[in-house]
């Protein structure tokens, strides 16, 4: 029996729609310490790993590991029934063919309660090891989503170039060309707004702009997103949850 | 030319 409870319902609904965008059928595990779920972008090139920890929840009880198959597109369709306020109950038996979520107004004594149909999703749990970065980048997820947005515009590939104090995005278009630089810069009062970067190599990547976009979606989550880079290793874009976490991993570019 | 890289070629299916 899965009965995993959230103190507000605008939580799930923000994860989910986080990376609904660019990954459809997820296979979400659940087992006694939370759920975790992960799914591959169909075009192969972007990494989706979520994991929600029993803190995040106000009430979290999970008596045998489940796996519920879920279609992003259905479940969000159902998560706009609920406000934003309510409670969430996701309630599952053993052998589910459906997951019930509840939603509950305790103020107005209002519950709405529906089923979501669970599908077979036959997907590989890739493993993803500690890997070794090069940079790490720690900033405010809507300052990073305006960059990514602003140059995006102008291609369809963003190049981040990081030495020792500057991280840099460049777009050459068609159209024209942009960039945006930025220092790290330590804000005492309002450290949200803080840009924190720890370099051990320079790093020189370019990504697919419309996968930076997809990103984007998870900051509603956190206003601060981490940023790891590497050379010889995929992006790790990550923003983190009360406990738990939205990760994407995403495969640079290269030159041919 | 840039060549977009794959998510696979550096996780390992479990």
């Amino acid at each position: 029996m899965l009965e995993a409870k959230f103190a507000e319902a605008s939580l799930f609904k923000r994860i989910i729609d986080g990376f609904k965008d660019c990954v459809s059928l997820v296979n979400f595990q659940c087992k006694e310490d939370g759920i975790i779920a992960q799914a591959v972008d169909d075009s192969r090139v972007l990494l989706v790993s979520l994991e929600i920890g029993v803190e995040a929840f106000q009430e979290y009880r999970c008596d045998h590991p489940v796996t519920l198959g879920m279609d992003l597109g259905s479940l969000s369709k159902i998560l706009r029934c609920g406000n934003n306020s309510d409670t969430l109950t996701l309630i599952a038996d053993d052998k589910p063919d459906s997951i019930l979520l509840l939603f509950e107004d305790t103020q107005r004594e209002r519950i709405a309660e529906y089923s979501l149909k669970l599908m077979d999703i036959d997907a590989d749990f890739l493993k993803i090891e500690d890997l070794q970065y090069d940079t790490t980048l720690m900033m405010p997820s809507t300052e990073f989503s305006k960059v990514v947005k602003d140059l995006s515009q102008l291609t369809d590939s963003i190049n981040i170039m990081v030495t020792k104090e500057t991280i840099k995005f460049v777009a050459e278009g068609e159209i024209g060309t942009g960039s945006v630089i930025l220092k790290p810069v330590m804000d005492m009062e309002k450290p949200a707004e803080s840009i924190k970067l720890e370099m051990d190599q320079p790093v020189d990547l370019t990504f697919g702009a419309k996968y930076l976009l997809d990103i984007v979606k998870g900051s509603a989550l956190s206003d601060r997103i981490g940023i790891r880079l590497s050379s010889e290793a995929p992006a790790l874009f990550q923003f983190d949850l009360s406990s738990g976490f939205l990760q994407f991993f995403l495969a640079p570019k290269f030159n041919d | 030319q840039t060549k977009q890289g794959s998510i696979e070629s550096f996780f390992k299916r479990k």
